[in-house]
């Protein structure tokens, strides 16, 4: 790999980015998916997260041009220059030009969007081209066959570390285990590894949803028999390695969290002006994220776990309840401290926290049983 | 000889190809305007085996035929070496 001369770099870890402009070739929420994708690719290897702005001047600017469009480096028509990118810096630095004249796709054939975007990505953070076949830097477009495969080469890893070092460990309780860091991309759970824990879990028409990084796993109603699923394959434009999920029943809807955002999710079809920001539901602006949620049917209540506390949320009056936090040991004497997340089903509470699941009845307020996590997928 | 003026056509392609591939990417002088006078002349030998290093191609300092196909493959626009 090699750096651009005097190796500029992001002084930050936050970074903020802005697709000005759309492809005609493309669906724009494909478009938005595809940057998404690009970003976490670099994301899952180091310190950095992306914060999308919809105006103004965002560190990263994304837009597609053709021939002269201001920066003295004209594109040149179909094949040949694909794109350019700038490296960090103040002002037109750090931003993403694509030539509109390319074919641009979601697949392999074409020119695919996301794998240019991760690309010129990696020059908007500071990497300079790689001699390295195999590296996403290598300058000479090279198409994958699945791009479900995709994944970045040492090379990439190495040069990107070189500048912004690894990502944060897990959280200190999880065991840091010394072996080189394998970013999730690449991690393909076992539904019956004893280690296994969950991300989030929810209900969905009936059926239960278990999110681990990538994947998630589905029990449908008619079946004991659980299936993995890519969550791209069913929510293209969600990240992965999610927060927490809950169903409202009432509202046939599925909320899904990550980072400070959530999505509300019906059957298949995210709906339209989401992702929102959690603080839109009356998280104080300290709550950064929150670790698991569940919304219990009878009572209209919705439960957030933040840490070893949890919020109560009002579905009918759809506001954050008073008298929030409080500490998740008295409201559910037995469980926690911290909780991935939370399943309501047969009239208990499941909390799973790692491996472990706690099986919680509300009424007697004392926890019944503990399980495996992964206890749901019939191992 | 029209065979002679095609070949000779063909060449002038080859190396226009080549000169704006190399001063696109490969910080190819053109300040010093090094020009593509004959491409055995040492300062373009020495940028196509430059290029051809970085690109994982056979060193020859030859505009061969593996060397032409690279270049003419999509990529980036940002240079390989050099500001």
């Amino acid at each position: 790999f090699t750096t651009f001369p005097d190796t500029p770099k992001w002084q930050k870890n936050h970074l903020t980015y802005r697709i000005v402009n759309y492809t005609p070739d493309l669906p724009r929420q494909v478009v938005d998916s595809a940057i998404e994708k690009a970003l976490r690719v670099w994301a899952e290897v180091t310190p950095l997260t992306f914060f999308r702005m919809y105006a103004g001047e965002a560190d990263i600017m994304i837009s597609f041009a053709v021939r002269e469009h201001g920066d003295f480096y004209p594109f040149d028509g179909p094949g040949n220059s694909l794109a350019h990118a700038y490296p960090p810096g103040p002002g037109f630095y750090g931003d993403v030009h694509f030539d509109e004249d390319e074919k641009w796709t979601e697949n392999a054939s074409g020119t695919n969007l996301f794998l240019v975007a991760a690309h010129e990505l990696g020059h908007s953070l500071g990497l300079f081209h790689s001699a390295n076949r195999e590296a996403l830097m290598f300058p000479v477009y090279q198409s994958f066959k699945d791009l479900a495969q995709f994944h970045l080469s040492q090379d990439d890893i190495a040069g990107i570390q070189s500048l912004y070092g690894p990502p944060p460990p897990p959280s200190p309780t999880a065991p840091v285990v010394p072996t080189e860091y394998m970013p999730p991309r690449h991690r393909t759970p076992a539904k019956c590894d004893p280690a296994l824990s969950f991300d989030a879990v929810s209900t969905l028409r009936g059926e239960l949803l278990f999110f681990k990084d990538r994947f998630f796993w589905r029990r449908p109603r008619w079946s004991l028999q659980p299936q993995r699923h890519l969550i791209s394959a069913f929510w293209p434009s969600l990240p992965s390695e999610l927060d927490a999920a809950y169903e409202v029943i009432s509202k046939d809807t599925v909320f899904i969290f990550k980072g400070n955002k959530f999505w509300a999710v019906r059957g298949t079809d995210i709906q339209a002006d989401y992702p929102k920001d959690i603080h839109t539901l009356g998280f104080p602006p300290t709550i950064k994220k929150i670790d698991a949620a569940v919304s219990d049917k009878e009572k209209e209540k919705t439960y957030f776990f933040v840490k070893d506390e949890y919020w109560r949320f009002d579905e009918k009056s759809q506001s954050m309840e008073r008298g929030f936090p409080r500490r998740i040991a008295d409201g559910f004497p037995g469980v926690g401290p911290k909780v991935d997340a939370v399943l309501q089903a047969f009239g208990f509470f499941y909390f799973f926290n790692g491996s472990s699941q706690f099986e919680f009845d509300a009424n007697a307020r004392r926890v019944t049983h503990i399980l495996k996590s992964n206890s749901w997928l019939l191992c | 000889h029209p065979l002679h003026g095609a070949v000779k056509e063909e060449e002038q392609k080859t190396m226009e190809l080549a000169q704006h591939y190399l001063e696109s990417y490969y910080n190819f002088g053109k300040e010093e305007k090094q020009i593509f006078r004959r491409k055995d002349s040492s300062p373009v030998v020495k940028k196509i085996q430059e290029m051809q290093k970085f690109l994982g191609l056979e060193v020859t300092g030859k505009l061969d035929s593996d060397t032409m196909r690279m270049m003419g493959r999509p990529r980036c626009g940002v240079p390989d070496v050099g500001h």
